[in-house]
């Protein structure tokens, strides 16, 4: 039996709408510690990774590791079905062939439910080992948000250059080209408007800009969003949640 | 002329 209690349905619908729109299909794997995902896009060049821990939970219970198989559109539909501020509990069976989402309004005794049907989901499970990445940067997530919408208009790619003491970001395109240069600082009176960088190596590399895009979608889950980078390995961009996270893994674009 | 990447070459399946 699986009980997942969220105090907000607000958070489970910004975890959803994080990355609806890159991914479909998806297996959330439900265990005593907590419920995880994992999805490719189609054009296998994007991971979607999620971990939502026990915390992350007003009330948590899952006595049988249990799968969920979930047409993210169809979530959705439900998702918009409730408010915001109502509690939001998922609940299965230990063999579901559905699964039970209840909204409650505690102040207006107003309970509503609905079900949405599973789904039989033949994906892969991607092995993620340690990777070991040459620059790590914490940074606004509102601010990378802003930087990838605006440079993405630009082209449809995206280099991001990173030195010891400056990020660049540049969009070179048919209209023009544009460029953002960060320097890491430390805010003390507002911490969360700090940037900050550790780099091993410089690095240099060009993303798809509609990848970029699918991913800041991510940033309502977080203030600050975790950009680690790697000439040897796909680069990742992490919103972490009050326990969990939610990462994305992007294959760079390479010369021919 | 750059070329989209794939994931392929860095996870493996378990």
């Amino acid at each position: 039996m699986l009980e997942a209690k969220f105090e907000e349905a607000s958070l489970f619908k910004k975890i959803i709408d994080g990355f609806k729109d890159c991914v479909q299909l998806v297996n959330f794997q439900c265990k005593e510690d907590g419920i995880i995902a994992q999805a490719v896009d189609d054009s296998r060049v994007l991971l979607v990774s999620l971990e939502i821990g026990i915390e992350a939970f007003q009330e948590y219970r899952c006595d049988h590791p249990v799968t969920l198989g979930i047409d993210l559109n169809s979530l959705s539909k439900v998702l918009r079905c409730g408010n915001n501020s109502d509690t939001l509990t998922l609940i299965a069976d230990d063999t579901p062939d559905s699964v039970l989402l209840l909204f409650e309004d505690t102040k207006k005794d107003r309970i509503a439910e609905y079900s949405l049907k599973l789904m039989d989901i033949d994906a892969d499970f991607l092995k993620i080992e340690e990777l070991a990445y040459d620059t790590t940067l914490l940074m606004p997530s509102s601010e990378f948000t802003k930087i990838v919408r605006d440079l993405s208009q630009f082209s449809d790619s995206l280099n991001i250059m990173i030195t010891k003491e400056t990020i660049k970001f540049v969009a070179d395109g048919d209209i023009g080209s544009g460029s953002v240069i960060l320097k890491p600082f430390v805010n003390m009176d507002k911490p969360e408007e700090s940037i900050k960088l550790e780099m091993d190596q410089p690095v240099d590399l060009t993303f798809g800009s509609k990848y970029l895009q699918d991913i800041v979608k991510g940033s309502a889950l977080s203030e600050k969003v975790g950009v680690r980078l790697s000439s040897e390995a796909p680069a990742l961009f992490q919103f972490d949640l009050k326990s969990g996270y939610l990462q994305f893994f992007l294959a760079p674009k390479f010369n021919d | 002329k750059k070329t989209q990447g794939t994931l392929e070459s860095f996870f493996k399946k378990s």
